[in-house]
């Protein structure tokens, strides 16, 4: 795992929660708002379940995370690129911008989207979640914050790596345990 | 040496990026190799935190800078170090990925905001 420079994090009176909403104007047609409001929730649950930090959808305006997709040059400085490329990006602490490239094919369920170039949302969501952290990049291939996502490949596990790194961040959730981890590591290897 | 265009990598051309896609044409390149469109393999690294902003003048020659980045992404990318653009090292740079940079300090440029 790997930090921005400096560690930055969300610095939040305990038990800290951080909330997060959809830009009213930057949205996708492909897929229904409950479908993706379905995703973002099970993604951050992945993460509040390895650390002591909730996640709650308010308004936009006010929410310390602020979720888009958006095409091209969206004014941040990294434009977007079209089908595959650059899938998405987000900001690190305390910023909050969490931007994904609405050209792709989002996808949350590869059985009804037959494209070749199908992206399961959940998985770029999950991973992005992790840079609002301050995760950076990883180098283990089978990590969530590894870069590079293949189309129609499904990665939302967390794994020992990402743990490790968010958790120097933010310390353990109590109800979590590295057991628990691997063995759902262990039944994934074989 | 220079290889032919039609190489074929893992990949397809239907699940990739078009411009990455075309840094196929680089399997094999090595340290002296001069492609045409090589400078976009090295805005490619310069993007991704692998070649350094003073390095601005991207040309087409596979020199000893990109063969330095080409090593450190190999290794931060938990490839085979070998320095020159093979298979798995081609199939991982055109695949779909995030845009925030492997060597990013400062994450997506946040300063600027």
């Amino acid at each position: 795992y790997a930090y921005f420079n400096g560690k930055p994090r969300w610095v939040r009176d305990s038990p800290v929660t951080l909330t997060y909403a959809f830009s009213p104007y930057n949205m996708i047609d492909r897929l229904s708002q409950t479908e993706i409001r379905t995703v973002f929730n099970s993604a951050f649950n992945r993460w509040s379940s390895v650390i002591p930090v909730s996640f709650k959808e308010t308004e936009y305006e006010t929410a310390d995370i602020k979720i888009g997709f958006y095409r091209g040059d969206h004014g941040d400085g990294e434009p977007f690129d079209g089908v595959l490329g650059v899938l998405g990006h987000a900001f690190s602490p305390e910023n909050g911008r969490f931007h994904l490239d609405a050209a792709e094919m989002w996808s949350v369920d590869f059985d009804r989207d037959e494209s070749k170039v199908a992206v399961d949302l959940e998985s770029v969501a999950t991973h992005e979640i992790g840079h609002v952290l301050g995760l950076g990049h990883s180098s283990i291939k089978e990590a969530v914050m590894y870069p590079s996502l293949s189309p129609r490949k499904k990665k939302v596990n967390l794994r020992i790596d990402d743990v490790e790194g968010v958790q120097a961040l933010y310390g353990s959730n109590p109800n979590f345990t590295f057991g628990s981890l691997l063995q759902s590591e262990n039944s994934f290897n074989h | 040496r220079i290889v032919p265009e039609s190489v074929t990598v893992i990949t397809t051309t239907e699940t990739h990026n078009a411009t990455w896609h075309d840094f196929s044409k680089f399997l094999y390149a090595e340290q002296g190799s001069h492609v045409s469109g090589m400078s976009q393999l090295k805005k490619y690294f310069h993007r991704f935190g692998y070649l350094s902003e003073t390095t601005s003048n991207f040309t087409d020659t596979f020199d000893k800078q990109l063969e330095t980045a080409v090593k450190l992404y190999q290794k931060r990318l938990g490839l085979h170090v070998t320095g020159k653009l093979d298979s798995d090292t081609i199939s991982t740079i055109v695949a779909p990925r995030c845009g925030v940079s492997d060597n990013s300090p400062h994450g997506l440029h946040v300063t600027r905001h």
